[in-house]
Formats: C-alpha cells, structure tokens, sequence
C-alpha cells in the first residue's frame, strides 16, 4: 500500500485479520471478557458466537459498569454475568471490498470498525492507526 | 477549519481545551480515578499537579493491572495507591502553535495527545478523531 492511490485501497488492504484479532465469546463470563481486555491491554475486542460470526463489541468501560455499585465496585459480580447481556450488538460494520473512503468515514466515530463477510462471518478489524499511517503517507507522497 | 489549507491549521485549532477535558490529580487514589474513568467512559486521561501543570495519563488498564492478583482482582486494594504510583508519565507532548502535520505524527500512535505550554501548564489535548475529521474535510475538498 506504499505507492497506491488511496482511491486503488481497499479495507481489506488494511485490516488486521481476524487470526491475529484479540476476541471473546457470546457466552463467556464477564470475568473472562476482563481478563483478555486487561492482558492485551485493548479497550474493547469484538465478541463472536460459536460459529465464528461477529455479534458485537465488549469493553473495559461497559464491563465496570455493570458491577458498579452505590457503595463500591462489586467485582464479585462479574463471574454471574455473560458476555451477551452487556456487549454492544449495534455496531457499524465493513466489508472487506469496501473503499478506503468508507473506512476512514467508519472510524471517525470508532477507535476501530469491525469487517465480516456477506454471511456475517468475521474478517478482521480496521484500525483508526491503519487509516492514519496511510493518509501520512498519501500526504507526503 | 473548514476551507483552510492543512498547512494553515494549527494543534491550537483543533484541540479540545482544558476546561472540557476530564482530568485527575497527581495524588488522588486509584478508587476516584477508576471511577472519573468509568462515569466519563474514556479509556485514559490526563494526570495534573496541583498547580495545573501536566504529569502524566492515567487509564483504565495500568490501574487494573496494578490490582490484578493471582486468584482475583484485588479491588479493595485502589483506595491505597495514588495516581503517581501507576500514571505513565513519559507521553508525547505538543504546543498549541505546532503544526497539523506534527499532529497528525503524534496521533498515529496514541489515541489523544496533551497540550501544554513552554512552563509545562495543561492547554487542553488533540485527539484522533479531530485529525481524522480534519483529513476527511481536505480529501472532499
Ligand atoms: N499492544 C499494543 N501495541 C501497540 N500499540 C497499541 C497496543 N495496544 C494499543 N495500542 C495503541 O493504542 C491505541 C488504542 O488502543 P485501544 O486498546 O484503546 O483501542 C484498540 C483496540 O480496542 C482495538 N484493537 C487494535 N488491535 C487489536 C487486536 N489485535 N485485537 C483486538 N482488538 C484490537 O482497536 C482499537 C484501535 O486500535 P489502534 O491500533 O488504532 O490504536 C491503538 C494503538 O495505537
Ligand atoms: N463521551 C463520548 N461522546 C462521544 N464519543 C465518544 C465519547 N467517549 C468516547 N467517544 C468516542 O470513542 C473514541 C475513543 O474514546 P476513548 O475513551 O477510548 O479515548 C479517548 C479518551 O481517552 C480521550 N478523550 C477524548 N475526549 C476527552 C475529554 N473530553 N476528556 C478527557 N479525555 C478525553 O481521548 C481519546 C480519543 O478521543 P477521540 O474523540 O479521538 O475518540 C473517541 C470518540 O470517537
């Protein structure tokens, strides 16, 4: 992607593909989800169903809501809990053939928008760095 | 920022100021921390001294981390350690008068960035999605 038009780039050219993604379960305990979130660092990650289809997003922030109490945070909580009662299931998605226009509008709003096929099985996951390394790059080319 | 050229757009132009970004200070526990970070929802903010001066970030997932015990999440812990015992405090600084370009190279690996002036005193931060929807704007253009 070093010498193309940014008009010649497509999301799949730019995504991290799902084998290298950090993900949960739909029915994994919100202690589980916590744990890959705070080992690989991420903010959220996408969470998948048994067959490999993307069902939505889970973060740090919506996790420690849930078990936030009046009077403190009731961690205890969270191995009663599963991942599908919290995540966020309405999310922007792409498509690996999409244009590199459409994935710069999709992250404007998103730290990073998730690609699935026409069956809705997961590809991978478009970065707002990945935008931004290419656009510096179109910029000083 | 609409129909200026990136060359004539400043940090200062699209910075978030001080005043509307959320913020801890240097001695604060971790418990009031954790929570600025949980009712504002943002993965990280900035650390301050008590006289205003930048220090460092603080996010979500240094302050997890730190109370992270081998069987469970020592949540009891965070009202023991302070702010400073966990914030990053090497992070990339700009100046309001610093130009879009070195903006957009800041961003590409952090999600926001702080601004501060010559004595050190917090002006406010540049975040990814101000850059991105700066470069949306120029590409339509
Ligand atoms: N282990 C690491 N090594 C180097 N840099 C790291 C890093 N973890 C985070 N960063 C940096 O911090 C940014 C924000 O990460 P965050 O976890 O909030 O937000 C991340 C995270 O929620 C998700 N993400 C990125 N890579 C992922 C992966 N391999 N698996 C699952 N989720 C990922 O996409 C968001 C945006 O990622 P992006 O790369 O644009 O932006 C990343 C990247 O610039
Ligand atoms: N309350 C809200 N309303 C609307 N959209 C929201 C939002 N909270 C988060 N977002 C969206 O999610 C992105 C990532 O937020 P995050 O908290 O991980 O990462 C944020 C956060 O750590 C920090 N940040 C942004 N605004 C802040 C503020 N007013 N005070 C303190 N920190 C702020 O800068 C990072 C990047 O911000 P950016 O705007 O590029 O990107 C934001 C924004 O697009």
């Amino acid at each position: 992607t070093q010498d193309k038009q940014l008009t010649d780039i497509s999301v799949g050219d730019l995504m991290i593909s799902s084998e290298k993604v950090a993900h949960v379960q739909i029915n994994n305990p919100l202690e589980h989800a916590l744990l890959v979130l705070i080992k690989s660092g991420y903010s959220a990650v996408p969470v998948l169903d048994g067959s490999y289809k993307l069902v939505g997003t889970i973060g740090k922030t919506a996790i420690l809501n849930r078990v936030l109490g009046l009077e403190r945070i009731e961690i205890e909580k969270l191995s009663d809990i599963r991942v599908h009662e919290v995540m966020n299931d309405e999310i922007p998605c792409l498509s690996s053939d999409d244009t590199f226009m459409n994935g710069l509008n999709a992250v404007i709003n998103h730290p990073f928008v998730c690609v699935a096929d026409e069956d809705g099985y997961f590809d991978g996951i478009l970065t707002r760095r990945a935008i931004l390394k290419q656009l510096k790059r179109d910029i000083y080319t």
